[in-house]
């Protein structure tokens, strides 16, 4: 079962719209998918209709307790083939309460075993931080995508992020994540501004950047609040062929399953 | 001395854009002002043009270590009248390093007795969580600013935001904490998604809202890497406009010193 996770410290930068828009696109041809989440703002499970307050056991019960596993926390969603592990805020109090256990970070690792007969993919939705949640989605991983958001900030957070991924690698054979690519959100073609971080981007990063963008729309903003991905929410759009395109990208891969 | 502290743990929602431009609105009217950079990312440090790896001290070394006073740490700008405590990657070791301290909330609040003499105002940018940093930045704040993208997700976080305000007041007297409004940011007055939930945040939240909101601005997102703040670099512009308003209606309050 590959494993995608979504990562990115800087705030902000796409990654709960690419978790659930990318997990809708591969969903919609049929992949059965996992979407799990793992930020305590609990932001892809509000934006797939999900009352987060609402869940009796999420990702916080299936990682502090030894009787709850990840596939009994699982849930339906309204987009056929595309499952949901929510969390809640009580997430956040993980951090600091796993910060004394031994092998913290491969608890999503074994977690993940309930579940991957049941899933031909599962996509983690990380929160803005390099903590103990976004590593254990690090170890748990086969792959990474990091949106970018083309802005001043977007490269001095990347040069750590790929450090990360490095001291994972090697921390934790037989880890091998791969970074999959670099996903460039929030472009605007019409400025100058924009263009020029792009062309940055591509020539320190080469082809670690995808050829798909994700260009700044009013729908990927929009999908959420009805609780839908944009591809039902607003097919036509130019977010919906975005996050196909993508989907598309990573599948012309002739390494994946 | 009043220490405004920026604060959402929401990502990308416009915090370090204040810090910088309010903090350089304030030092325009010959305020002297501290500005403390309590996020790892470091980019309130970037976005002024410092270098976070050049520093040999920093916030950092003012939290953790005894001999190292927040004064100590403090460097000018480029801009007259602000000075700023800069920070780098090491920071993100802190929330770790002071999980087991006794009295980790308090750090800031006894670093900032070092610096009171020197300043009128202090601001401080902190982290997307509300972590250790961001604790310490609220037990040792006079006042709080949030900025709030208006986006589909803005509401939820507010309300666990609020939440830790009050149990801050409670639980560290005589903390007395206020929260002196919300900032909304990345406002477009041209979409019907963005005046709605204006609209919605200025229902729920009256006089909280700041009159002033920040406006999605090109110049805002490119003064950063010419590491200035929009005032200088674009002095002329609507986000230049934009913080200087903000700054009026702060000032405007009787009770500002
Ligand atoms: N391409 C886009 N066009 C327009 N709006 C977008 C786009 N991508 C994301 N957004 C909106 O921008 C905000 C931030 O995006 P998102 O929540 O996906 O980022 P994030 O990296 O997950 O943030 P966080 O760090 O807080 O988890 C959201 O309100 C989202 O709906
Ligand atoms: N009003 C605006 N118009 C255009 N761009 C903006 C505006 N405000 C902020 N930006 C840009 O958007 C990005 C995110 O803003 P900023 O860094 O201030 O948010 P933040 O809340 O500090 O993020 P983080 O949670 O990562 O600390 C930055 O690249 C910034 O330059
Ligand atoms: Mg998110
Ligand atoms: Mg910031």
């Amino acid at each position: 079962m590959r494993t995608i996770a979504v990562v990115n410290q800087k705030g902000g930068c796409g990654k709960t719209t690419t978790a659930i828009n990318a997990s809708a696109a591969f969903a919609s041809l049929g992949y059965r998918v996992l979407l799990i989440d793992l930020d305590p703002q609990a932001h892809a499970t509000m934006g797939l209709g999900v009352d987060p307050d609402a869940q009796s056991r999420t990702v916080y019960e299936a990682l502090t307790n030894r009787g709850v596993s990840l596939s009994s926390v699982t849930t339906g969603t309204n987009i056929e083939w595309l499952d949901l592990a929510p969390c809640n805020v009580l997430l956040a109090g993980a951090e600091l309460e796993l910060s004394g256990v031994l092998g913290k970070e491969l608890l999503l690792a074994k977690e993940l075993m309930s579940v991957r007969e049941r899933y031909n993919l599962c996509v983690i939705d990380c929160p803005p931080s390099l903590g103990i949640l976004t590593l254990n989605a690090l170890v748990g991983g086969t792959d990474v995508i990091v949106p970018v958001q083309v802005h001043y900030y977007a490269l001095e957070g990347l040069k750590r992020l790929l450090e990360t991924v490095r001291i994972i690698r090697d921390r934790f054979p037989p880890c091998s994540l791969e970074i999959l690519g670099l996903l460039l959100t929030f472009v605007e073609d019409g400025t100058v501004f924009s263009r020029e971080i792009q062309q940055q981007m591509r020539g320190l990063f080469g082809q670690l950047v995808f050829d798909t963008v994700i260009h700044k729309t009013i729908r990927l903003a929009e999908a959420p609040s009805a609780g839908e991905s944009v591809l039902t929410y607003a097919p036509e759009s130019r977010g919906a062929a975005d996050y196909r395109s993508l989907v598309d990208e990573l599948l012309s891969d002739a390494v994946w399953t």
